[in-house]
């Protein structure tokens, strides 16, 4: 049965008028709307939601323009996948991670991989302090804002190979979804089995805490009850691990 | 333990799929009460600025605090038929621009009241899988539940 948007898609594919694409645009809108502010969870304040969304409708526009009806797709996944890389390349092009947030970040990667390398399993707080010559205190704190710029990329962090939007992210791998493609189904069990081995690695409080988020999907509220400590380390342990696997993965 | 994971997953997949029902139905309560509100002082009928202006009618109020939990990245597996629902509810606003204000302001009341209703359902759904957890937490808690299992 084809519906008045159905008919209206036909009418912009056969006439490429200005007024059917705008009208697509305005009917699908609400999914910025829904990709954007889950994009902005977890994004610091700075960051204007507003922008998110113009991001996320030059992304729409861009599908509604692309966009081949007959090939049998679903509009909305393939729209959902290009609002949010717009999204996310937009963000990133914004450059919106400051300096010093990136210097540290590396120092804290060369740290974990010098010391991963040299104890042949994940380092504590404690032994990076000590390496990178600053408090304890001082080394989480710079985890928490990594945390916070981490985000964007925590989610597609471990995406298989460099397929894009189409890559695997790590709650893909997590979940159990039908790879698109065998080589995809293969990339993905090894993740998989790489996740665990490296979870597997961490540091008791943090091995429970990552394996709950990840695997459970308890809320860092939920975790903090269970493994006794503040929400706040619970992130810290979070962006601790995220980079700890991407080093693994580097090497 | 398995069943108390089986309900909460059911759960969870059944609130994503309000959850994006909701913020769809809010999208379109928001852009259309903008068009309304944009004639009610005298704006002239036309599609044309409505594009440029879809931003700020769909961005939330800036937000405060972190992530708290891990979130799904893509639509819920059911999302083509929500789209569908909410079509049936608002086929109207493809050609807003021939829409009255009254055939407009007919179509936001019928959204508004589907958004209540799904977003009571969301919020249900939200208690019972908080509910679940809950119960989760105690086990592991008392060490009746072993988060190694899960790998
Ligand atoms: N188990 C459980 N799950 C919950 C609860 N609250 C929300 N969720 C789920 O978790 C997702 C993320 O919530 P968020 O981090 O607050 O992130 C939210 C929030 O920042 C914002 N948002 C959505 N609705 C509202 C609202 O009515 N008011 C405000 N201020 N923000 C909202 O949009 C983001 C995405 O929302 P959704 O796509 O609906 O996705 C939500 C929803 O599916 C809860 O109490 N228990
Ligand atoms: N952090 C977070 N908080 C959440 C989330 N979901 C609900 N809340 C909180 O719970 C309140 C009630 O949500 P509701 O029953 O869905 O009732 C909501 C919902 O039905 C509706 N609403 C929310 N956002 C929008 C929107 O963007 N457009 C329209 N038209 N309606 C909206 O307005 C009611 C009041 O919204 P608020 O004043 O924001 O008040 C919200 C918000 O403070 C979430 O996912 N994350």
């Amino acid at each position: 049965v084809l519906g008045p948007v159905d008919e209206l898609w036909a009418e912009y594919k056969s006439t490429g008028s200005q007024k059917c694409r705008d009208e697509l645009i305005v009917h699908y809108a609400p999914l910025v709307k829904y990709v954007a502010a889950r994009v902005a969870i977890g994004l610091p304040s700075n960051v204007d939601q507003e922008d998110l969304a113009s991001s996320g409708i030059i992304g729409l526009m861009e599908a509604v323009s692309k966009f081949e009806p007959e090939r049998g797709f679903k509009f909305e996944s393939y729209a959902a996948a290009r609002i949010r890389g717009a999204i996310i390349d937009d963000l990133r092009a914004l450059d919106w991670v400051p300096r010093s947030v990136r210097s540290q970040a590396r120092q804290v990667e060369a740290s974990l991989s010098k010391l991963q390398e040299k104890f042949g399993r994940s380092p504590t707080d404690e032994e990076m302090a000590e390496d990178m010559e600053v408090t304890v205190r001082k080394l989480r704190s710079i985890y928490s804002k990594i945390s916070t710029v981490m985000f964007v990329s925590l989610d597609r962090l471990l995406s298989v190979g460099d397929k894009g939007e189409s890559g695997m992210s790590l709650v893909d791998t997590l979940v159990d979804t039908k790879a698109e493609d065998p080589e995809q189904a293969v990339e993905a069990k090894e993740m998989k089995q790489f996740l665990v081995k490296a979870i597997a690695g961490l540091p008791d409080r943090e091995r429970t805490a990552i394996t709950l988020y990840y695997y459970e999907g308890l809320s860092l509220a939920e975790i903090s009850q269970v493994v006794g400590v503040s929400q706040a380390r619970i992130s810290q342990m979070n962006a601790k691990s995220v980079m700890t696997f991407r080093s693994m993965l580097n090497r | 333990t398995g069943d108390l994971r089986t309900r909460r997953d059911e759960c969870r997949e059944l609130e994503s799929e309000f959850s994006y029902a909701r913020r769809l139905l809010q999208g379109k309560i928001d852009i259309l009460g903008s068009e309304l509100k944009r004639r009610s002082e005298g704006g002239d009928v036309g599609m044309g600025d409505l594009v440029g202006r879809l931003p700020s009618i769909l961005a939330d109020e800036p937000r405060t605090g972190g992530a708290t939990r891990l979130l799904e990245s893509d639509l819920p597996a059911n999302a083509g038929k929500y789209r569908r629902y909410t079509e049936r509810l608002a086929t109207g606003l493809a050609h807003i621009e021939t829409s009255t204000p009254e055939e407009l302001t007919a179509m936001v009341e019928e959204l508004a009241t589907e958004e209540r209703k799904v977003s009571e359902d969301r919020r249900r759904a939200q208690k019972i899988i908080d509910g679940l957890n809950a119960e989760l937490v105690r086990r592991y808690q008392k060490g009746d539940e072993d988060p190694s299992s899960l790998l």
